[in-house]
């Protein structure tokens, strides 16, 4: 709407429908929406620019309220990758290796997806374009040993940052949670401190359930940072926002496209501009 | 869960003969809170919201002596409806049989497409698969992989990049390789890609497949009304896939496709294993969708 009209149910359904649409889901959208109302009570003059603004001005407040976890690490870095099966897991290596490799690191990629079909082949050609080394044991009956053998060797041999790509789950299949627990465990055997940086991988089109992996994922090992993939689609991937809200976990990255170059940190204003458009 | 809050509303108001419009509003947001957390779509759950109240009003509700259990016979009722049958049944005419699958990026393509050849052999069919997706690293190796796995014939061409070229001599091969259907998977691509849905939709001209299969995630939010009106708008499947509902999403998608382009969902992806694909049934999923 243009120029002044008086605020009313009318316009708070249609913010409500806006948040929702772009799965913010029913407890923050409805908790924004009270914040939105009792700022503009029903009846006061408003435009849209200030209604938006404040609402723009609101969501960043949410996402700024937790800072990423910035580690300083003397050594090897270990980054520990995880996620629901497609959410862009093996890509987003690719393009965390590019990134740190042309930051002058020397990168690692640990092919910890010992199961599906052609995932060390996909994973191989990553690091090739990367420009970086792949530790593999196509012959390896638990993810955990394959991890262990590459920190230790990663360790002797002083690597910046080792990046551990791990097979897709559901986190209902218990089993696989207890064996990404049991590769979390061998990761701190071989460095106490780590992992340094555990990341989620969420597929910007995940619906409610995001919530559910978010929590379910934590349990086997503490995430530090979502990675928000496939925003160069429709969907406004606002799950993030939801999982930011309910448990304090800031999305870091961002996936663009599928080259190695389609990635950026996360930028609250620019994300928050573009849900609201 | 669902059905025990929309009965706790109703409790309230036992004993007082008709049902007041306040009642069918506490009513209606219970179902809406249920929908939207079940990720259906948000204007598909209010247009269906409508179509429940409308019924909800009626005589037979307002008469009974528990209007709760009413009320969620009928969202159940509605749900299972619009969903539409259960038949799981495919177009399979043709010499060969053409089946294209279609979607976006990792949602579940070339896993189904091995379920899709181990039923369709199961059923008495001769399948083969195609490696149309020449982009993502190692695809083809997947597909091959796959294959080799459950013993059914790959076509693949690791050098050539024209997915209609390697589709159509796959086609002229399936003599040789004496199958009766070929099965073509192709790569994951956004709706907003306009020269990739160009592909699928070039495809879909020159190969005429008689299914068409979207292959969506189970746990696709509100998104899934705009991907499956772009996808349905370039090359009118005739049939959804909803993958990885082994998870516990309660697959509101599933409804939401089907409220919005009139294709019923046809198979359920449950698992990484291959294993022939879950014939969909519209009363199951309008439980789960509820909760
Ligand atoms: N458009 C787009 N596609 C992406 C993005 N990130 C990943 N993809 C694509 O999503 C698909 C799945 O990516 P993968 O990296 O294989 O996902 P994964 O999580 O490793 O999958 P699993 O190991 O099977 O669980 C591939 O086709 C990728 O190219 C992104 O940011 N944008
Ligand atoms: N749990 C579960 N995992 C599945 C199911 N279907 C596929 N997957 C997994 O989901 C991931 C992606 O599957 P793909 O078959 O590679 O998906 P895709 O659509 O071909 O991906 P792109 O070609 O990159 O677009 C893999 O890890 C599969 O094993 C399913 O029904 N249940
Ligand atoms: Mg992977
Ligand atoms: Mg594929």
């Amino acid at each position: 709407f243009t120029g002044q009209i008086p605020m009313s149910e009318e316009i708070l359904d249609t913010l409500e429908a806006l948040l929702i649409e772009a799965d913010l889901g029913m407890d923050l959208a409805m908790e924004l929406i009270e914040d939105v109302s009792k700022h503009f009570p029903i009846s006061t003059p408003v435009t849209s620019k200030n209604v938006l603004e404040y609402l723009q001005k609101k969501l960043i407040q949410k996402l700024e309220k937790t800072n990423i976890k910035e580690v300083n690490v003397h050594g090897t870095k270990v980054v520990l990758v995880v996620g629901v099966n497609g959410s862009g897991k093996t890509t987003s290596i690719g393009k965390l290796a590019t990134l740190y490799a042309n930051e002058g690191k020397s990168v690692l990629l640990v092919a910890g997806d010992t199961f599906r079909a052609a995932a060390l082949e996909q994973l191989t050609i990553w690091s090739e374009r990367a420009g970086v080394e792949i530790i593999k044991n196509q012959a390896a009956t638990h993810p955990a040993s394959v991890v262990y053998d590459a920190l230790v060797s990663a360790k002797t041999r002083n690597i910046d940052v080792v990046i551990i790509d791990t097979a897709g789950r559901l986190h209902t299949q218990t089993h696989l949670m207890d064996e990404l627990e049991k590769v979390h465990r061998v990761v701190k055997k071989v460095f106490t401190d780590a992992p340094h940086e555990t990341i989620l991988v969420i597929d910007a089109t995940t619906g409610q359930n995001g919530l559910h992996q978010a929590e379910e994922f934590s349990k086997s090992t503490p995430i530090d940072h979502l990675f928000l993939t496939k925003l160069d689609g429709t969907a406004k991937g606002g799950i993030a926002l939801a999982i930011h809200n309910k448990l304090d976990i800031p999305v870091r990255y961002v996936g663009l496209g599928e080259k190695a170059s389609d990635m950026d940190y996360f930028n609250p204003t620019l994300y928050i501009k573009a849900l609201l458009d | 869960q669902f059905s025990s809050n929309l009965e706790n509303v109703f409790k309230k108001i036992r004993g007082h003969g008709k049902l007041s419009e306040s009642n069918i509003s506490d009513a209606t947001r219970e179902i809406r809170r249920a929908l939207l957390e079940a990720d259906v779509n948000f204007k598909v759950a209010k247009d269906f919201i409508e179509k429940v109240k409308t019924k909800a009003l009626g005589d037979d509700v307002l008469r009974s002596i528990s209007p709760g259990q009413q009320i969620v016979k009928i969202v159940r009722d509605e749900l299972s409806a619009l969903m539409g049958d259960d038949s799981g049944d495919m177009h399979l005419s043709g010499s060969p049989a053409i089946i294209m699958l279609v979607g976006l990026q990792g949602s579940g393509k070339t896993t189904s497409a091995a379920k899709l050849a181990m039923q369709l052999r199961k059923q008495g069919r001769r399948p083969m698969m195609v490696a149309c997706d020449v982009y993502r690293p190692a695809a083809i190796k997947q597909l091959e992989t796959l294959g080799k796995q459950i013993d059914i014939p790959v076509y693949s061409n690791h050098q050539e990049k024209d997915v209609l070229k390697i589709a159509e001599t796959a086609i002229k091969e399936s003599v040789r390789f004496s199958a009766d259907t070929v099965i073509i998977d192709t790569a994951g691509r956004l709706t907003v890609d306009s020269a990739m849905m160009d592909e699928i939709k070039n495809l879909k001209t020159r190969l005429s497949p008689k299914e068409i299969l979207f292959v969506g995630d189970g746990m696709t939010g509100q998104d899934a009304v705009a991907t499956a009106q772009a996808f349905s708008d370039v090359v009118q499947f005739t049939g959804v896939i909803l993958t990885k509902m082994d998870g516990d999403a309660r697959g509101g998608a599933a409804l939401s496709i089907k409220a919005v382009t009139g294709i019923p969902v046809k198979f359920l992806g449950m698992g990484e294993k291959i294993q022939p694909l879950e014939v969909f049934h519209p009363s199951r999923m309008a439980d789960r969708i509820l909760g």
